[in-house]
């Protein structure tokens, strides 16, 4: 099934 | 120091109102561009970013830059003593170790003033990206609101599909299947039941519909809503207000098979 990804893979931190 | 007038309470009650079950502890970043608040949800998979500019208030004045630690929690607690068409002014120090928020009536018969305990919140503030992204979607908020509500009662997830015929909202649940397509739709008269489509690639990506119901509390912020969607990014869902304002999410997608 779909895994939830999360935000922080997408976005840079800093 | 800050100072920010609003009109109306209500546009400040719908804001907190909208993101105070997403996110809980955040700060108010203030510039003399205005109030911007970015902040991501417990487990990572949604961001708020708010940005509430100068020229919805009047007058606006911040000559540094200041951040006001809040409790999205406290502050409701505090803004349920506002009427919504109170005039709202907020107050702060350089280095705040509170927030001072006042209550005018229209009037003028009742002031209410608070104070509001400030925390200190490190935050981490995220680079987003500038995305093109591949379909761009206004549509009425109400009818944004419906779709993720009906959907949620059969399932956990929606794909999202836009292509040229239309946008696809589709779920499959324990009890069977369900989907709603849109179709553009242009009504002269009344512009806001707009739905419109632009479309440089389709697109097919799966959301959690238990954060798009969340996002769907900032309906009263605005009659339209738009979602912008391309192929493994996080979906924005963008609710725009007078004087530029604006209340945007991301919600990182689901993948795999």
């Amino acid at each position: 099934s779909k895994q939830q990804q999360s935000i922080l893979g997408f976005f840079s931190k800093g | 120091m800050l100072e920010a007038r609003l009109e109306q309470a209500q546009l400040l009650k719908k804001v907190v109102d909208a993101i105070k079950d997403l996110v809980q502890d955040c700060n108010f970043d203030c510039n003399d561009s205005g109030i911007a608040l970015q902040a991501m949800d417990n487990s990572h998979v949604a961001l708020v970013s708010m940005m509430l500019k100068a020229e919805s208030f009047n007058p606006f004045r911040c000559d540094r830059n200041i951040a006001i630690g809040l409790n999205l929690v406290s502050l409701t607690k505090v803004l349920r003593a506002a009427q919504n068409e109170d005039i709202l002014t907020l107050k702060a120090e350089d280095a705040p170790d509170s927030l001072n928020l006042t209550f005018e009536s229209s009037d003028k018969d009742r002031i209410s003033e608070y104070d509001l305990k400030l925390m200190d919140i490190d935050q981490e503030h995220l680079g987003i990206p500038d995305t093109d992204y591949s379909a761009t979607i206004s549509m009425p908020s109400a009818e944004f609101k419906r779709i993720c509500t009906d959907l949620m009662a059969m399932s956990e997830s929606v794909t999202i599909e836009a292509g040229k015929d239309g946008i696809k909202f589709a779920c499959n649940g324990d009890i069977g299947n369900g989907s709603i397509t849109l179709r553009t739709v242009q009504d002269v008269e009344n512009k806001e039941n707009n739905i419109e489509i632009a479309l440089t690639e389709p697109v097919s990506l799966t959301f959690s519909l238990k954060y798009l119901v969340n996002f769907c509390k900032a309906q009263n912020l605005s009659k339209t809503v738009k979602l912008h969607i391309s192929n493994e990014v996080p979906l924005l869902v963008e609710y725009a207000m007078e004087g530029g304002s604006y209340l945007r999410f991301y919600l990182a997608p689901k993948i795999g098979d």
